[in-house]
């Protein structure tokens, strides 16, 4: 048999086809096989996807008859599902993977001398961030394929101004079949090896290509905002530039209890000494360390003169772990310091304070009942400034740090513990390092609009971009105009778009590059996005209303999310049996994030009902 | 660039042009007890070289300084940058934004103009004019308007910044001059007798596109007469 039949399976194509228009990815990954052994065979279709994403389709094609997924309420799949575990007949599709991403399996048997089509499609919205879009593609085919390619197709309004794309696989060889190309709106990268390309060596039955595919681009932006309006829906895009930094006065609250020795000591170190380096000559700092007790480098908030930070670097180096875990005093400490540096006018008027929390694991010592250390964080911060939390390791209460920067207008992040974790911490500080504004509030219209996202952030960092979307409800008006308001490092600023609706009308006929309803579904996905993050925090009726409407969306829109299972019905022994897609969430232990997913072809579903663990 | 000045004791307008080389920073206004001062840098046509009859040249950059407020304002037809404390902050003419900060304030009109008030009573109007990108010549370039200046001290001087405060001319003698719709006149101001061409210039505040035609007594010879000494004493070294 030639190299393109393994175990008498050919894979005829596979073809990752991804269309961007402003920001909102749709993918599709399509593959076709054919089984040309005398028996049935099973064949297998295995995609990673980024857990930002939402699957909104799944379909397998035998001999031409479709069979596709339906996307269901999570108790209505529940019921199905279970009726079919009881017959040993299903498997969960969609498990964690890695740090990013999710990954979709799936196998059928197929009748000898059957084809087969798996076609999965998902979407998601590009965030910016340090002055990028990245949309991260894992290429991982089982065997050599016939037709291999990976085409993206990206239309931004705004004009693309930078489009890279890179493959951790490439060699030499490959580079003359992976193209880059843009030119105004539109941009395209396309990889295409030819069957030969992909033998990991000339006489190799392997394929080479397994690794990350990363496509990272961004826009013009003559303007600060950007106002698309199609069919009823708005979106806006802002990411003023050439900004100064607001001054930040930043407490780090870092857990050396017993369990940081080691490996992740030395890393949250390092990881230290980097941002020292970074910190910007009018921010102002301090470090709390909290293990059975609270200790303080400072008294209070010091600037950072070169003195200070030398002196920083010096008690970086030299503190030790032990004891416990005080989360409740320490960060009690770190707000109270920062609200007694702004009533004293030890820290600019202008300027913006943050707290990042460093921890491995729960609260034990002191106060441990979580409902009252997120009771007082929240009470003693009243909404002034954000509380950033980073989880590190297996054993970190992570839900716990979620739900309380997330009432604090921050957020949390995971640091898996690896090699790289002084990378990650570094990399979030980045992130959040260079505010331009505070306090930003996009106004729109009363009259005009309707149901839309999150419209003031606390923040908006160099690097980022904040995208509000709704629906416009008054056709009648000719004009869109939508302000911005934001306090600077120096000034207020109000920032105004002003959009002609007739115009916009005429610019967006360019419909033929765009899928569908683009900024209907965008607005959708961020909508749900939102909800569920509300609804982290939310209680009783107001979760129960947050949970409905969230619910509501993912099923019209057909999005696979925390609420909703898709049912993929399969043809198997001339009898249906059903897969669930699930998304799982975060609470997946980090123990349970196996890289063994990747190559484990023979997968095995758990006798119970295991993966129906509610995924927020 | 050409000057008017408007009179409104006279009911009447004063124009002048000052022609100098590309590069020249002028001095239009300068109050020596708010500090504030506003200079501009000429600029060319795109090619020096090309044979117009006459080399027009235009304000390329202004520079706004007030140094109570630690404040520096630079515009260009490209991009607008204001210097707080010695930390910068820049925009471009794409943009429509209000910076408001300690009594200042600046709206930035989206390809249009952009409006500086620093406290109550200073108010200047800056407009972008854009020639096609492709012109073989000409090339986009500034206007400055004093719309208010009334907190401004009496010791308030430039190009601009003299005529700030109340002063008479006398216009007599007109006849026909050399071209039958510009009749020349003669003219006292300031204690010098100047003839006077009757013309017009154009006021680009409301439509930045075409103008409005204002109709003034043009005092030729780079306003010779009519201006504090002569025009070269208003060059000074640099923007800022």
């Amino acid at each position: 048999l030639p190299d393109t039949v393994v175990n008498g399976i050919e894979i005829y194509s596979t073809k990752i086809n991804c269309k961007v228009t402003s920001r909102f990815a749709h993918n599709v990954v399509t593959t076709r096989a054919v089984n040309h052994a005398d028996t049935a065979k099973e064949v297998f279709f295995d995609v990673e996807l980024p857990k930002t994403a939402f699957i909104t389709n799944f379909t397998i094609t035998i001999d031409g008859v479709t069979y596709p997924g339906n996307v269901k309420e999570k108790e209505v799949a529940k019921k199905q599902y279970d009726k079919a575990v009881s017959q040993g007949k299903t498997a969960g599709l969609v498990k964690a993977s890695g740090r990013k991403l999710e990954k979709f399996t799936v196998s059928v048997n197929v009748a000898a001398g059957s084809k087969v089509t798996f076609e999965l499609t998902y979407e998601e919205l590009l965030k910016r961030q340090k002055g990028k879009y990245e949309m991260y593609i894992k290429v991982q085919p089982k065997q050599l394929v016939n037709h291999f390619e990976i085409v993206a197709d990206i239309y931004e309004p705004q004009g693309i101004k930078e489009l890279d794309a890179d493959v951790s696989f490439i060699t030499n060889d490959l580079m003359d079949v992976l193209t880059t190309s843009f030119s105004g709106k539109k941009g395209q990268v396309s990889f295409k090896p030819t069957f030969d390309q992909q033998r990991s060596c000339p006489t190799c039955s392997t394929s080479l290509l397994n690794g990350d595919f990363i496509i990272r681009y961004d826009v013009n932006r003559e303007q600060p905002g950007n106002v698309q309006i199609v069919n009823g829906y708005f979106v806006h895009f802002f990411a003023p530039q050439n900004l100064p930094v607001v001054p930040k006065n930043v407490v780090f609250v870092i857990d050396v209890s017993g369990s940081m020795s080691g490996q992740k000591m030395a890393q949250t170190k390092e990881a230290l000494l980097h941002i020292l380096n970074d910190v910007r000559e009018d921010d102002f700092l301090n470090f709390i360390l909290f293990s059975s007790d609270v200790s303080t480098w400072k008294e209070n908030m010091v600037p950072a003169t070169p003195e200070n930070l030398r002196m920083a670097r010096e008690f970086v180096r030299n503190f030790r772990v032990t004891g416990a875990t005080n989360i409740n005093d320490a960060l009690l400490k770190g707000i109270e310091m920062i609200n007694k540096a702004r009533e004293t006018g030890i820290v600019p008027e202008r300027s913006t304070s943050i707290i990042i929390m460093l921890t491995d694991g729960e609260a034990n010592t002191g106060e441990s009942r979580v409902d009252k250390i997120q009771e007082n964080v929240r009470n003693a911060i009243g909404g002034k400034f954000p509380l950033y939390n980073l989880g590190f390791g297996h054993d970190v209460n992570y839900n716990f740090l979620e739900k309380m920067a997330l009432e604090n207008h921050g957020l949390a992040r995971r640091i898996y513990e690896d090699s790289d974790a002084n990378l990650q911490m570094q990399g979030f500080y980045d992130e959040v390092a260079n505010p331009l504004l505070t306090d930003v509030d996009l106004q729109y219209p009363q009259n005009t609009i309707s149901d839309i996202t999150q419209n003031n952030y606390q923040h908006f960092y160099d690097g980022s971009e904040i995208v509000v979307a709704g629906r416009v409800v008054d056709f009648e008006t000719n004009s869109f105009v939508a302000d911005v308001k934001g306090h600077g490092a120096l000034n207020d600023l109000t920032f105004t778009e002003e959009v002609d609706l007739k115009e916009m009308e005429e610019a967006l006929k360019e419909q033929e590059y765009i899928f569908g309803d683009y900024i209907e579904r965008l607005w959708a996905y961020l909508t749900i996005e939102q909800l569920l993050e509300k609804r982290k925090n939310a209680q009783g009726e107001e979760k129960e209303k947050l949970t409905a409407q969230a619910l509501d969306l993912s099923l019209k829109y057909h999005f696979v999310t925390p609420l909703t299972s898709m049912v993929v019905t399969k043809p198997e022994d001339n009898e249906d049996s059903e897969f669930i897609a699930d998304k799982p969430g975060e609470e997946v232990k980090a123990d349970q994030i196996s890289h063994a997913y990747a190559t484990q072809l023979n997968y095995q579903p758990p006798s119970n009902p295991y993966y129906f663990v509610d995924g927020d | 660039p050409h000057f008017i000045i408007e009179v409104p004791q006279k009911d009447g307008a004063l124009c002048f042009n000052i022609d100098v080389q590309p590069g020249v920073v002028l001095n239009l206004i300068r109050d020596p007890d708010t500090g504030i001062t506003v200079n501009g840098e000429i600029i060319g046509e795109k090619d020096p070289s090309s044979e117009t009859k006459k080399k027009k040249s235009y304000f390329g950059r202004l520079g706004i300084v007030d140094p109570q407020m630690d404040l520096q304002i630079e515009v260009t037809p490209q991009k607008i940058t204001l210097w707080s404390g010695g930390r910068r902050t820049s925009f471009t003419w794409m943009d429509t934004v209000t910076i408001t900060q300690n009594g200042l304030s600046v709206t930035i009109n989206k390809k249009k103009n952009m409006v500086v008030s620093i406290g109550d009573g200073v108010t200047f109007v800056i407009v972008l004019h854009e020639v096609w990108k492709k012109h073989p010549i000409h090339q986009d370039f500034l206007g400055l308007y004093t719309v208010d200046s009334h907190r401004m001290s009496t010791k308030t001087h430039g190009l601009l910044g003299q005529f700030f405060h109340p002063f008479d001319f006398e216009v007599f003698d007109v006849r026909p001059g050399s071209d039958p719709k510009k009749p020349d006149a003669t003219m006292i101001v300031k204690n010098h007798k100047l003839i006077v061409t009757w013309g017009s210039q154009k006021d680009y505040r409301m439509d930045s596109g075409h103008g409005t035609k204002v109709s003034c007594w043009f005092v030729h010879d780079n306003g010779s007469g009519l201006i504090d000494g002569v025009h070269t004493d208003y060059i000074v070294p640099t923007l800022f």
